[in-house]
């Protein structure tokens, strides 16, 4: 079982579409996959066409410790879902519980076996209580980085809280970059592939995800890009993205 | 005095892209603004090319009472930053103080006066403690909306989030929208359009900001789009954006 956090404090660098697609493409391929929406504002949960009001999800299974197996909902052939829910807001702020609270999505696991080939917990972008319980309980970290600098530079600070974080734990997770939101003709983009290729050489997932209009369009309707235009190069990509992590190719 | 915070909890939608260009547009016609860097990430402060380690900045000023008049630095004629500073992150979290830390900002600017026509706050894509400070010390809020669906689901969410603050503390601001990464040829940027300026009358500010590389590029040189590339229409969308807002002209 291979647990994946999709973390990345920078806004808007494609982590909820790229939970969404990856996990949809590696279920079409016939792996298991648990999705978990690890963001209070619920993005991955609408994008999936799964959001009820009121909603129970991965906050309350932290705050009220309902079992996970009453808060999953199958979304896909082989692709499930643990929503959000309505108290995750809270959860992020939770004052009680010290130096603890870092482990609770952790504990959570270990207690609560989820059977899954794949897990991908969408994160939210902050780097704080929500941040680290993601990457505490992961064993993998996959970091989309969209094609411009302020996402380069939300990188080295990204990697600053992970070798903290790791050298005080005394633990390693296996780090991937996938390039998002990609336009091969812009020269920024090459600029900020070339930088995380050189900085993370055999890190960088091969497939660089393009920028495609069906790629935002999609949640507006509940839908992956698999639902909405399955022959689409958005599709394409993130079908050849799921191979990318399945069989561990990078970037040259 | 104006002091207007810039809003939205959905990552990656212009924040601080419009915080800088808008505050630079504001000095080029005349106003003295300060600008506030309100995320620990500290975007608006390397975008003006001000980051310096270490740094003082509203971090110190909220956690150590260093002064204001300290800690400011001009960045461009008539134009001021407060930097993020170091202690930003720190100050998201702080949990001494009870409801009263939601107006630590406010205090602040109530005790230390800013000589300024426009003050702007840039935000963080969180709903926390920073971005209860913002809504609770400005006058105004100002909303970037990108041109994609999860934008829109986020302006829903945060207008939630404002009426209950507000009629909680039986106050108001006055609301401004900004259409963000505007392409007018994509038929989801004219709906998200439609849909802001049909649930807002009178509250969408006239000019688009449409998409345009060099408003991505300018920060990875520390420039605005007036330093680096005066005549684009990144430069023309801003300064059309900064009459709008001083002659409160809307899309009707
Ligand atoms: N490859 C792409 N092509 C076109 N649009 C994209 C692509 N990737 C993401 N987008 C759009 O960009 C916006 C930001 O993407 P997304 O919400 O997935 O980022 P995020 O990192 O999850 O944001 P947040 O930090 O707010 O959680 C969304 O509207 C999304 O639909
Ligand atoms: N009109 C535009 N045209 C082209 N690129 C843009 C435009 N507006 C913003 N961008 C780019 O989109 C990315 C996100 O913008 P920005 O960082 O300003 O958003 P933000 O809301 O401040 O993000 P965060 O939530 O992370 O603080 C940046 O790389 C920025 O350069
Ligand atoms: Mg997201
Ligand atoms: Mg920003």
């Amino acid at each position: 079982m291979r647990v994946i956090a999709v973390i990345n404090q920078k806004g808007g660098v494609g982590k909820t579409t790229t939970t969404m697609n990856l996990a949809h493409a590696l279920a079409k391929k016939g792996y298991r996959v648990t999705t978990i929406d690890f963001d209070p504002q619920a993005n991955l949960t609408v994008g999936f066409g799964a959001l009820v009001r009121p909603q129970a999800g991965i906050g309350n299974a932290l705050m009220d410790n309902i079992p996970l197996i009453e808060l999953i909902k199958p979304v896909r052939d082989k692709l499930n879902l643990l929503p959000a829910g309505d108290r995750l807001g809270e959860f992020e702020y939770l004052t009680e519980g010290g130096a603890k609270r870092g482990f609770m999505l952790q504990s959570l696991f270990t207690r609560e076996q989820l059977d899954s080939d794949f897990i991908l917990i969408d994160c939210a972008p902050t780097s704080g209580m929500l941040g680290m319980n993601a990457l505490l309980a992961a064993d993998e970290v996959m970091v989309p980085v969209a094609s411009d600098f302020y996402s380069l530079q939300g990188v080295s600070r990204l990697m600053q809280i992970f070798n903290y974080v790791e050298s005080k734990l005394q633990r390693r997770t296996r780090k991937w970059f996938v390039l998002t939101r990609y336009n091969e003709r812009r020269k920024m983009a090459r600029n900020v592939r070339d930088q995380i290729v050189h900085y993370f050489p055999q890190q960088v997932l091969n497939t660089p995800i393009r920028e495609t209009v069906a790629l935002a369009e999609s949640p507006a309707y509940g839908k992956t890009i698999f639902d909405y235009r399955a022959r689409n190069r958005g599709a394409e990509d993130y079908m050849n993205l799921a191979s990318d992590i399945v069989l561990e190719q990078v970037i040259h």
